[in-house]
């Protein structure tokens, strides 16, 4: 089973 | 005021139809050197990023920063109503409500002028570091295009391999499974057709197909597609302008 990550997994908000 | 003219309406009809079906409300900020988008699809794993350099237009003006807050389904209904070789120009005050977009065919005295309201858009603009890559590969973007349309037929993830000389897409679905291997080569005599590989780390990495294909509808904008893979990054794909670029930003998917 695969899951999906989201782009905010990864950058940070300004 | 801004005041932005492309040499040709083509160009910025391919810009926002290479992102108007994965994202719908974007601000674009114009600055004096040049006009910069961001937005996050519904999901949260595709972003795009736009970059249109002031070398990009015939003419650019933009004395004062401001935000335009567009509908890009409604934007492309406008696009739609210029010729492709009529040029553009992007007008707006400095606090619109509305952006002017005005066609001109030089050829036939012919001038048509639109107005499009402006959307007040609550996004966040999200900060992209620098990253570490661990392998870049540049292809022809149509070549990346067919791939991706082929191997999502048969399945919702495509799998991406990088080694040393190999890069591999794999798709396996219900009814079957699908492979294509490209290799790097220099074509001499047309280097868009070529395949550049710099691997420093093997890559074994998985995506949805889905924004793959979402992804590809920026190849009108450029022959070639750079594609930079890590095992610990969203993955980048970019298509370069003249001046500037789109990008995708793709969060992978990983094994439980």
């Amino acid at each position: 089973k695969r899951t999906q990550t989201t782009i905010e997994d990864f950058f940070g908000k300004n | 005021m801004l005041e932005a003219k492309f040499q040709e309406a083509s160009l910025f009809k391919r810009i926002i139809d290479g992102f108007k079906d994965c994202v719908q409300l974007v601000n674009f900020q114009c600055k004096e050197d040049g006009i910069i988008a961001q937005a996050v699809d519904d999901s949260r794993v595709l972003l795009v990023s736009l970059e249109i350099g002031v070398e990009a237009f015939q003419d650019y003006r933009c004395d004062h920063p401001v935000t335009l807050g567009m509908d890009l389904s409604s934007l492309s209904k406008i696009l739609r109503c210029g010729n492709n070789t009529d040029t553009l120009t992007l007008i707006a005050d400095d606090t619109p409500d509305a952006i002017i977009l005005l066609f001109e065919d030089t050829k036939k005295d012919r001038i048509s002028e639109y107005s499009l309201k402006l959307m007040d858009i609550d996004a966040d603009f999200l900060k992209i570091e620098d990253l570490q890559y661990d392998t870049t590969l540049m292809m022809p973007s149509a070549e990346f295009s067919k791939t991706v349309r082929d191997l999502s037929q048969l399945s919702d993830s495509l799998n991406i391999l990088v080694t040393k000389e190999t890069i591999k897409f794999v798709a396996t679905g219900d009814v079957g499974s699908g492979s294509v291997i490209l290799k790097p080569f220099i074509n001499m005599e047309n280097p868009d057709e070529s395949i550049k590989l710099d691997m420093d780390q093997p890559v074994d990495l998985t995506f949805g197909s889905k924004y793959l294909q979402d992804i590809v509808k920026g190849s009108a904008l450029s022959n070639k597609i750079g594609i930079r893979l890590s095992s610990e990054a969203p993955a980048l794909f970019q298509f370069d302008l003249s001046s500037g670029f789109l990008q995708f930003f793709l969060a992978p998917k990983f094994d439980d």
